[in-house]
């Protein structure tokens, strides 16, 4: 039974790039066979698996899309490269009803040849996002220890009960994801207490920290499960792996 | 001779919000009467200054930009809420080229009770950055010491060209400002290097350190002028200011 998890937050730089990359190499790693969908025109997903972006982007693009799918060097991990055609780009932007339809319909056509498909979404709330939930079984929200980062959820939150609602029974929550914690800064703390408080079980109870190796493994088109594999920020993403094959 | 400065960069999480609102201050604090106009939809700019976020957005409502300005509590420093209306975010990201016209205008039209206006950006390259790019005189653009950070620069420095072509001799270089610099790190300093090589001059002299106290300050609806006015954090921003003041 194939799972689609989307991977959303408006806020940007949560650390939505980073959690897709390295969640899907720790899933291969664990044997699932994954793919990692790039929606987000800066195609960071793409350059930090060491892929390149395409001409245009497969999903306006007629082809199927289980051919546009890329193998990677790293274990049972395929990647649906992004591409920076500012057409394509604003046209997914500013999907109308029938399109994002069609967008959904081809991303769910791919599912059947994976059991984890992951979505990495850009910083906002529109209706390319909108279309990614749609196609979606969960969403994984990373969000930072910081105050900002805490008034964008309440936010966040509406939208996706939004979805839920069109389409009763098929979005649910993976969860809340602490990124970029450090265990140092008192603000650090509250903003954790505040987001446990508030939302309860749907926090993982893995939290990312800060690790500089996290962020040099982009800089080297590698997963931090392959490019600092002893790493504090490895660990961590090999437990969040673990939680999230126990949550199915 | 007002000036009007963009605050943009479609990455997110660089610290466009934060550089506004301590810009801001430190130029009222300098003298220059200033205000600070919040164009995302997530309203950080607005709360980071203690101010509510608006019912409708006041670009697209009838009533002049100048009644809806509110005056906050920092010295020569106003604000021009933003709204999380969704309405309202979703038209303004999808201006057509005649609605588009009209927000310019408006904005322009308020520049002249003003010495500077600051207008911060979401984290995206669509109409609604576009709109605020064609409203302004410079674009400053804030950018982590990071390895993606990089990447979309070079997009981003091309969508800028592309506005300044439509409209010769109006929209200049603000600068570009290293955020989040951590001293201490290797990949800090690549990127430096490879920013100041590859931009030269454009790139601010003054960097901004990673420092608690500037993620704090917005916790307590205060710029770091005001809130830790002898941390690093603050220093720097005073330092932009004086930089900004004397690039004019
Ligand atoms: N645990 C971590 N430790 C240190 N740095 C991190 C960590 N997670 C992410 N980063 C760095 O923080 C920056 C932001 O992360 P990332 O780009 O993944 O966020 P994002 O939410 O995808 O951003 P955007 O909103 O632009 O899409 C990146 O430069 C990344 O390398
Ligand atoms: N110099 C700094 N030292 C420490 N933290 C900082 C610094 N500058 C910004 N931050 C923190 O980093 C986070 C991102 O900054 P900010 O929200 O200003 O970026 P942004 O580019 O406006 O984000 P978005 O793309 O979501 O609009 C915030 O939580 C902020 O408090
Ligand atoms: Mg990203
Ligand atoms: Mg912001």
């Amino acid at each position: 039974m194939p799972t689609t998890i989307c991977i959303a937050n408006q806020k940007g730089g949560v650390g939505k790039t980073t959690t897709s990359i390295n969640l899907a190499a720790a899933l291969g790693r664990a044997g699932k066979q994954t793919l990692l969908v790039d929606m987000d025109p800066q195609c960071n997903a793409t350059s930090g698996l060491g892929s390149r972006a395409l001409p245009s982007h497969p999903l306006v693009s007629e082809q199927a899309l289980r051919h546009q799918a890329k193998k990677t060097d790293f274990t049972n991990l395929s990647v649906l490269p992004g591409s920076h055609r500012f057409r394509d780009v604003d046209l997914l932007a500013n999907l109308d009803d029938s399109e994002s339809a069609r967008v959904v319909q081809q991303l769910q056509s791919c599912t059947g040849l994976f059991d984890f498909v992951l979505i990495d979404c850009p910083p906002s709330m529109g209706r390319l996002t909108q279309t990614a939930l749609s196609a979606s079984d969960e969403v994984l929200m990373p969000i930072q220890c910081e105050y900002f980062a805490m008034e964008g959820l309440k936010q966040m939150i509406g939208v996706i009960r939004d979805v839920m609602q069109h389409r009763p029974g098929k979005l649910g929550f993976a969860g809340i994801l602490l990124t970029m914690f450090d265990d140092s800064l008192e603000l650090t703390h509250e903003v954790e207490a505040e987001v446990r408080e508030f939302f309860g079980e749907i926090v993982f109870e893995t939290v990312i920290p800060r690790d500089v190796m996290v962020s040099e493994a982009p800089g080297h088109s590698r997963p931090v499960i392959d490019y600092a594999p002893r790493s504090r920020g490895c660990r961590a993403y090999m437990e969040l792996c673990m939680e999230v094959l126990g949550r199915e």
